[in-house]
């Protein structure tokens, strides 16, 4: 099995998380905050067998979509003076796989 | 070494983690909620030395309860209509043994 | 590439943050608390490439540091008796270090 971790923008987590269940895919989800916009987003953690890992990635990619966000002043005013703009690219998902040893109920 | 993630009822967390402490074993805390409940639970992570794993799972085992509870009625609106009924069991403890390259204090 | 699981002291979770964008390496924060002192704490998760490991971690030392913390007088009370004193030193980092099989943005 693989733990896969995903960091997805705070307005795709609902809709991402009402997916996967449909897909009746099991997920945790993590309270976030993202280390440059410093905004709040969601890190879900999905324990997928092997065989289904295409799927769940599928599903994520499907329900988590790329938006252009401002960088908040304050951040600005601490850049090099090399920073092209004053907006950046947040998203679809940021994902992880991660091999899992073992995965089980006790 | 192996890091163990394991997700546990809410409930459970407080008795798990002061088990934990009393078997001298390490644990960080993360809030967390559940896909498909959507109620708040408990993600804990533990990086244990190889030789401590099985004595780790075995805390978590004896500390954490399988519990029914009763599904949401607006969750059971958008459900199959083969859905059996309006209850599920959750827990004991979800739980992933990842493997670690790495673990130290710096 | 890798994920790095770092666990910080609340204080040090800010200027780490902020170091780490300097270096241009991307870090999401979780919520988080102890399980022994039942502070809450901060752990930043890191997904680099695996030639800036060395950086990555250089960072997270340069930028956290240890404290001495006095345990909580409810804590004393179940300890057994041979508890050496009322004090622990909380930090630097405890990191993690695990492996990858896939990274990116979807
Ligand atoms: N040093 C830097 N210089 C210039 N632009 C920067 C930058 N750091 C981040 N950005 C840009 O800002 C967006 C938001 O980053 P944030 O760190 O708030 O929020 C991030 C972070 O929470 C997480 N993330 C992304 N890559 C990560 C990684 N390698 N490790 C851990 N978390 C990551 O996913 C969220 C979205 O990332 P995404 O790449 O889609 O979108 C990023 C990226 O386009
Ligand atoms: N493979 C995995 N990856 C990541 N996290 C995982 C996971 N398996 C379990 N979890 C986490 O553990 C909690 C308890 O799962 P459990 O299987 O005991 O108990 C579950 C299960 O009995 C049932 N359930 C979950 N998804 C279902 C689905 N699609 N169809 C039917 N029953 C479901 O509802 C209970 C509560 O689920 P909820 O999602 O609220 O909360 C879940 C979720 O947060
Ligand atoms: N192997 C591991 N797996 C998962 N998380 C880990 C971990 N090792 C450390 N952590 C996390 O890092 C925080 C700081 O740990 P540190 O060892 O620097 O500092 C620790 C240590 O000096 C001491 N301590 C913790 N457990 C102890 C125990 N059973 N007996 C004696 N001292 C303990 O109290 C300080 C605060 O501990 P607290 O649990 O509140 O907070 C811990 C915990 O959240």
């Amino acid at each position: 099995s693989k733990l896969i971790v995903a960091v997805v923008h705070g307005d795709d987590a609902g809709r991402l998380v009402n997916a996967l269940r449909e897909a009746d895919l099991r997920v945790t989800q993590l309270q976030s905050s993202g280390g440059f916009l410093k905004a709040r987003n969601a890190t879900l953690i999905l324990g997928v067998e092997d065989e289904r890992l295409s799927e769940a990635m599928q599903v994520i990619e499907e329900n988590s979509r790329a938006r252009t966000l401002s960088v908040p002043l304050e951040l600005l005013g601490g850049m090099e003076a090399s920073w092209p703009g004053t907006e950046v690219v947040h998203g679809g998902a940021t994902v992880f796989v991660l091999p899992v040893e073992e995965m089980r109920r006790i």
